[in-house]
């Protein structure tokens, strides 16, 4: 799975999802489809959210939508909605990981599996890491 | 607050030190910084959030190194069906597409049906054919093929069983 997620300069939050799914998935199968909500959301003035792991997990707990929902209403940060949404996930039995850029522009990498592929790219340079 | 920003991902999973060699790891992080160029490159001359995140992840499809496009996973019926979904936050406008089989970039074709259908997602064969009216690049499935892909999925089959990084989508 790939993702991106960017605020321009005006302010605007976009999210995009990419996956092939799962290896031997059944033919038909959209378990690990980045659903709206579930692995892709986007609001301006919350965040945007783009995620990658076990899909139907996140499917069961809408995770890219419950982020953001906790932004919103419950006024949390970016890490701490994601590391609850995250962590129902792991309840459940999957793991993965998101990456979130608030409306404020900050930005966060998430993720409860052993490593993730990951960047960022702003005026001040682009970082990359995987462990 | 950063004038602009992009984050990105090609995955997550069991990813350890020790299961990556140093040519391996430089290649994977050659490949996200072309992914973070492209995406820079709309948002520092002013585009929009919606084309920089296409932007960046339209790279990573067509890398094999990435589980999305060209090197994307196998089916238990050894084809490729890829999933694609993309957001703009200004209007919560949304698109999405899933078991596409012949779209290039299944990215394109989400923002397609965000864009120019009255719908939010599409699926299978309809997705396809939706892709192909709207003049986007179609392949054959084979396109997606790589031999790492193959292994997997004959290693899966063979063992009835997948590692953690089968798992992942």
């Amino acid at each position: 799975t790939v993702g991106a997620v960017a605020i321009d300069k005006d302010g605007n939050l976009a999210a995009a999802t990419t996956t092939g799914g799962m290896t031997a998935k059944a033919a038909g199968r959209v378990g690990d489809s980045p659903l709206i909500g579930a692995a892709t959301y986007a609001e301006n003035g919350v965040c945007a959210v783009s995620a990658t792991g076990h899909g139907e997990y996140f499917i069961r707990v809408g995770v890219a939508k419950t982020i953001c929902d906790r932004v919103k209403l419950a006024g949390e940060t970016i890490e701490q909605a994601s590391e609850t949404a995250l962590g129902e996930v792991a309840e459940l039995g999957g793991d993965g990981g998101v990456i979130v850029i608030g409306a404020d522009g900050t930005f966060a990498f998430v993720f409860n599996s052993e490593g993730m592929y990951r960047g960022v790219v702003d005026p001040s340079g682009a970082r990359t890491a995987i462990y | 607050m950063p004038e602009w920003r992009l984050v990105i991902h090609g995955g997550a999973g069991v990813i350890t030190r020790d299961g990556m060699s140093p040519e391996m790891e430089a290649a994977y992080t050659a490949a996200l910084e072309t992914a973070l160029e492209a995406g820079a490159d709309v948002l520092r001359s002013g585009g929009s959030a919606l084309d920089a995140v296409e932007a960046a992840v339209i790279p990573m499809e067509d890398d094999p190194l990435f589980n999305a496009g060209y090197g994307a996973v196998m089916t238990a019926s050894q084809e490729h069906e890829l999933d694609a979904s993309i957001m703009d936050g200004r209007e919560r406008n949304a698109g999405a597409v899933a078991g596409v089989k012949r779209v290039r970039n299944p990215v394109k074709a989400a923002r397609a049906v965000m864009e120019r259908s009255e719908h939010v997602m599409f699926s299978g064969d309809g997705a396809d054919t939706f892709a192909e009216g709207q003049g986007l690049d179609m392949v054959d499935n084979s396109y997606f093929y790589t031999e790492r892909r193959q292994n997997a999925l004959e290693r899966v089959l063979k063992n009835r069983q997948r590692t953690a990084e089968d798992r992942h989508g």
